[in-house]
């Protein structure tokens, strides 16, 4: 049986927010010691989602043993919009579940909402991921980030990143003309996650869909950092820390054959 | 500029 309480609805609702215009259908992996992992390829096998809600996400956790929940993710946003924020909300599945129950408390009034998820058979297959060597890592601000990406889309259909050891330049071309923002390392101490951090074993420069980065950004409300991990000619990781876990992305560059 | 896929990068399990 598997039993996991959010403290607050919005968690979930902001994971669901972050990833269901990119995937569908996914199969949440359920485990005692790992928490709730997802992970799931855009249809156009061009963007990777890999979710692990550990079990320090929940206020409450347990899975007697391991499950898969097939879930469509339009249905579970229906559903998780039934109820508030501040909401406990309680994920329950049996063992060898046909459905998923959902259940809101609020937390001042007495009042429970339940909801029944019908689960799904997912056949989806899942890539290895090898711990890669980065050539550079930034973090940054989500927003400043989030800001760029859906700013330059609607100047370019790509953005262009390109890291140096004294800054991270963002840019983009399109018809209309060019544009770039650049940031250069800095530590806020009054507010650390206003710092920018640069790690650089070797420079890079690589192009990425304008259309994939405005997805990811979604899950700028899931932490005020992100961390974007780069290496040439490779895919780029996108990282969003959770409480306890993380929401990352990995998105395949655009370069000449 | 082409866009390049998943697959070429990761393994299939």
């Amino acid at each position: 049986m598997l039993e996991g309480k959010f403290d607050q609805a919005s968690l979930l609702k902001k994971i669901i927010d972050s990833i269901r215009d990119s995937v569908k259908l996914c199969n949440f992996n359920c485990s005692q010691n790992d928490g709730i992992t997802v992970q799931a390829i855009d249809d156009s096998r061009v963007l990777l989602i890999a979710l692990k809600m550990d079990p320090g996400c929940f206020q409450e956790f347990r899975c007697d043993r391991d499950m898969v929940l097939g879930l469509d993710l339009e249905s579970l946003g229906k559903i998780l919009k039934q109820g508030n924020n501040e909401d406990y909300l309680t994920l329950i599945a049996e063992d060898n579940p046909d459905s998923l129950l959902i259940v809101f408390e609020d937390k001042k009034k007495d009042r429970i909402s339940e909801f029944s998820l019908k689960l799904m058979d997912i056949d989806s297959d899942v890539l290895t991921i090898d711990d890669m060597d980065n050539d550079c890592s930034i973090t940054m601000p989500s927003a400043d980030f989030s800001k760029i990406a859906r700013d330059f889309k609607t100047m370019s259909e790509s953005l262009q990143i390109i890291v140096t050891k004294e800054s991270v330049k963002f840019k983009a071309e399109g018809q209309i003309g060019s544009g770039s923002v650049i940031f250069k390392p800095h530590t806020d101490l009054d507010n650390p996650d206003e710092s920018i951090k640069i790690d650089m074993n070797q420079p890079v420069n690589l192009t990425f869909g304008a259309k994939y980065l405005n997805d990811i950004v979604k899950a700028s409300t899931l932490s005020s950092t992100i961390t974007i991990k780069l290496t040439d000619k490779a895919p780029a990781l996108f990282e969003f820390k959770l409480p306890s876990g993380y929401l990352r992305y990995y998105l395949a560059p655009k370069f000449e054959d | 500029m082409s866009q390049q896929t998943l697959s070429r990068f990761f393994t299939v399990r």
